[in-house]
């Protein structure tokens, strides 16, 4: 595994952690979009249907099931904690799931490498992936004034992308027949919808002033 | 197409 590859899963995990953190200790989930937190759960659900039939290293199970833990964990903080709940900024977090799900379905169904149920959903949550932080832009453009953790949350998830990018112009480099597409394209696409986040979040931090997002 | 070596990422 290469550093990139590292340091990408890292700032994954961290930025699962902060969120589980600010959850966890200040039982709010102000700003967080539970439409995101489902599609993530989702895209997780779908991705490691292999967690017990292809074994590839210990490292890759034990991340697996944490991200697993950790996803469905929001989602059952979110909807069932009392607490939590009664942050959750239901208002604002409209965006319906359905129109993401269902094309990135679709999609998977009519380009994928192998048309088998494992493999078409492998590629239904490399699709999902790209699009699932969108219902989490718009709540932050609609609520505009940012937490410092949720500001971090995205930013580190953003970091995962970028590196994710990295590590896979270093893997065509490196090693033989790494060629992959459907993970490239649908990389890009989620790195590029963080582009104007990113803009705003450094800008704010360059400035040292409290970050918002234009209307 | 080693598919499990494909899917080494996470």
């Amino acid at each position: 595994m290469n550093a990139f590859r590292l340091a990408g899963d890292m700032t994954h995990l961290i930025s699962v952690l902060v969120l589980l953190l600010k959850i966890h200790t200040i039982k709010s989930c102000a700003g967080i979009s539970l439409k995101t937190q489902e599609l993530y759960a989702l895209v997780f659900a779908t991705r490691y249907l292999d967690i017990f039939t292809d074994f590839i290293s210990l490292y890759n199970t034990v991340m697996k099931l944490i991200f697993l833990g950790s996803s469905f964990s929001i989602v059952w903080y979110m909807r069932r904690h009392k607490l939590v709940q009664r942050s959750y900024d239901k208002d604002h977090d409209t965006f319906r799931h359905q129109l993401l799900v269902l094309p990135c379905l679709i999609l998977a169904l009519l380009i994928h490498e192998q048309f088998t149920f494992k493999e078409v959903m492998w590629t239904f949550s490399i699709y999902l992936e790209a699009v699932a932080i969108l219902p989490q832009l718009v709540l932050l453009q609609r609520t505009r004034n940012i937490d410092n953790l949720t500001g971090q949350y995205v930013f580190f998830l953003g970091a995962y992308r970028s590196l994710y990018i990295l590590n896979w112009i270093y893997r065509y480099f490196t090693e033989p027949h790494y060629v992959h597409w459907i993970t490239w394209i649908s990389g890009l696409v989620q790195t590029l919808l963080y582009a104007d986040f990113f803009y705003y979040y450094i800008s704010s931090w360059k400035n040292n002033v409290k970050l918002t997002l234009p209307a | 197409l080693d598919k499990a070596k494909s899917h080494d990422e996470l």
